[in-house]
């Protein structure tokens, strides 16, 4: 239900918005 | 002799002492053995593809999205905060100031202002619809998900009509505290647990270690 969401929510919780990946993990 | 150590200066990598890494760990949440950790984690990925001890954009890209060579919005605005001389590189020092942000333990209000520097794509000091529009369309490439315009524009509106409370269509940076404070797990990319148990994550540290904690 993308319409419940807000972008932000949509943005944040993006593969690419996300550091996680510099440990190689 | 004096001279060949100035002509070198450039290609000579950066050593960290214990003084260096104290005075990290004094200005962090990390340790001196976390910032330790964090050197083996930089010297990893500042040597990917030139190994120079400096991070550049291909090798943070390379260890982001496993490939150095694509287009990307997030990348490109991770890189110039993590480069705060703004010289094109991120050196040690910078790398950990940035981390520090992300570590569980940081201050809410660095990890809420740190995420409206993200954000505001062009540095207006605000985040402007057109900002959003563009970061959401990203998104949705990159996840070959496909949403309407219609369907866009509406969590846009949604968004604005909760975040925007002066209604000039742009989030400046109070209605962006206010916002997020409302929606703590917007926050959420701005934490990285690993940085809690950094020393286990590199474990290799220990070889090098300048103190025993």
């Amino acid at each position: 239900k993308p319409v419940s969401m807000n972008a932000f929510e949509l943005i944040s919780r993006s593969q690419s918005f996300n550091l996680e990946n510099l440990f190689g993990k | 002799g004096c001279c060949d150590f100035h002509k070198n200066k450039h290609h000579k990598k950066l050593r960290y002492g214990f003084r260096e890494l104290s005075q990290l760990a004094r200005e962090s949440q990390f340790t001196v053995n976390e910032v330790e950790a964090l050197y083996e984690l930089f010297k990893k990925l500042s040597s990917s593809i030139i190994d120079d001890g400096l991070i550049h954009k291909e090798e943070l890209q390379l260890a982001l999205f496993k490939s150095p060579h694509s287009e990307n919005l997030f990348l490109d605005r991770v890189f110039y905060l993590f480069d705060e001389k703004k010289n094109g590189v991120i050196e040690f020092d910078e790398f950990v100031h940035a981390l520090n942000v992300f570590h569980p333990y940081a201050p809410t209000e660095d990890k809420i202002d740190f995420a409206f520097r993200l954000y505001d794509l062009r540095q207006t000091g605000f985040i402007e619809r057109e900002e959003v529009k563009q970061m959401v369309i990203a998104i949705l490439l990159e996840s070959d998900m496909n949403l309407s315009d219609d369907l866009l524009e509406a969590i846009i509106d949604k968004t604005f009509a909760d975040a925007d409370a002066d209604n000039d269509g742009k989030i400046n940076k109070e209605e962006w505290k206010a916002f997020v404070l409302r929606h703590p797990n917007l926050l959420k990319n701005m934490t990285l647990p690993y940085l809690k148990d950094i020393t286990t994550v590199f474990p290799s540290f220990v070889f090098n270690t300048e103190v025993e904690e």
